[in-house]
């Protein structure tokens, strides 16, 4: 049974896209088959990969406006056990071309319905916002991570992205659930993220055995710490187990991505 | 005469609000009557205020959407030499409805104009998008700054913004220049930041006595570095004055402010 996490936050900046390449790889390197799909016309995701986008070469662009293109030519292999889907800065016209179709919300999940059974997990990095792009990753996603920062700015964001969860949970998607906030740049010394992250523990607390998606949500761990090997890999083409395997960044997201797979089998 | 600034970047989380409210603050500690206008609909400079929306009060909104309304009406007191007018979410539907209008890129700049000459200095902070509302702001402003980080992915978005600018330059408003890139979250000791930083300044110097609006373009000093408290300063509704005046992150935003107005007046 095939996995897929939408990593979602409509904030810019918080580290979607560095989970989301460093989760994949992880997940890859624990003997996971992994599918990592860019869904933002920024198209950062395959920077981590070492990818540059060829003119010619087809994109998440295609798998929503060219349905004669199968939807498995545009997987790439990234790395052992590892594909992408990646996208191109052309995306950006999708959203407004898209919002005229009937259906629109469900074309992400129909193509990749064929490619499903290849792999144990995909991973969706969703671009900074709310609409037909991350609506499409919310409707064929099983779980929801929201990458955040344990500061005050983020709690105010969270309230309306899960608004927009349970819209698709309940008109699209019965089986959406969110797994909780991802913290990435984590400052773990600091008093004030510490209270924010409490805030954050009693708030999805309360939703304990409510009939909300997010009734299991938590705050994952171990958080991301703050290190600058994160921001660095990408710009020589890799993921953190490649540039620096050993250090603090790696030990947190190869940490997290166990903790993600145990909570899809309790025991 | 009046020096009108919008902080700029399509990127999200760059420190664009960080850097208007400390900016705003430091103008007006420095004896400058200041303006702060929010134009994103995410509404989160008016926390560094203390201000917390009220139903009632006018807002950015009233002055894209309600002619009939003074633009006096919506201007607030923040601090000494501080005022400023707030945001609130439903600015996010102004986008949408301008994008109807004739001449909608000038609204801002036709509301601002009657109390223009009651400021020295007005500070526009944009939301994370080269829209409508940030195309308002280019029309009026005589300087863009573009709060970003010494990383590899920021330069990749700086060339579109430039563009953007250049549009706006040269079809609405001759007067715009670009200032340059105000680099926040800093991480003084990285070499990988040095190499980003060394790249910018290389990017600008390429583009001197040419006639476009980055022209007299730099890398502004000195960066803002990364500094708990900044983030925290807004949790409690102060700016990083009120809140730890002795810091790195006041004595940066002030020296960046004393750079800034050097500038206006080469000798
Ligand atoms: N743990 C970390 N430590 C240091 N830097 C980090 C960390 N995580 C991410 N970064 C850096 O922060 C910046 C933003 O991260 P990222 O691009 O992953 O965010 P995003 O949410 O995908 O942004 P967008 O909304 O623009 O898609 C990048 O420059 C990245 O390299
Ligand atoms: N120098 C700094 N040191 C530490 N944290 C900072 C610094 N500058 C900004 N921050 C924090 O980084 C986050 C993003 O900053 P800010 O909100 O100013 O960015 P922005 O560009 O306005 O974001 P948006 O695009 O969402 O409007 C905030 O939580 C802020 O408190
Ligand atoms: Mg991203
Ligand atoms: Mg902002």
């Amino acid at each position: 049974h095939t996995r897929v996490i939408a990593l979602l936050n409509q904030k810019g900046g918080v580290g979607k896209t560095t989970s989301t390449a460093n989760l994949g790889a992880a997940f890859a390197l624990a003997g996971l088959r992994t599918l990592v799909v860019d869904l933002d016309p920024q198209s950062n995701l395959s920077l981590h990969f070492g990818h540059e986008p060829a003119a010619d070469q087809p994109t998440v662009r295609d798998l929503f406006m060219n349905p004669d293109l199968a939807s498995s030519e545009m997987i790439r292999v990234a790395r052992e056990n590892l594909w992408f889907i990646p996208s191109d800065t052309e995306l950006a016209l999708v959203e407004g071309e898209l919002a005229l179709q009937p259906n629109m919300q469900h074309i992400l999940a129909e193509r990749l319905a064929p490619v499903m059974s290849s792999f144990d997990v995909v991973l969706l990095d969703c671009p900074p916002s709310l609409g037909v792009l991350t609506v499409n990753a919310l409707t064929i996603a099983d779980e929801v991570i929201v990458p955040t920062q344990a500061q005050y700015l983020a709690l105010r964001g969270l309230e309306k992205l899960l608004e927009t969860v349970l819209l698709v949970q309940r008109a699209l998607n019965p089986r959406l659930t969110v797994a909780g906030v991802l913290l990435c740049m984590h400052e773990s010394q600091s008093s004030h993220g510490k209270a924010v992250v409490e805030e954050m523990d009693s708030y999805f607390a309360k939703y304990r055995g409510s009939e909300l998606p997010w009734q299991n949500a938590e705050v994952l761990r171990p958080a991301v710490r703050r290190n600058i090997k994160l921001a660095e890999a990408p710009s020589f083409g890799q993921t953190i187990f490649d540039y620096a395997p050993t250090c603090a960044g790696a030990a947190d997201y190869r940490a997290l991505a166990e903790a993600i797979r145990r909570r899809w089998k309790p025991l």
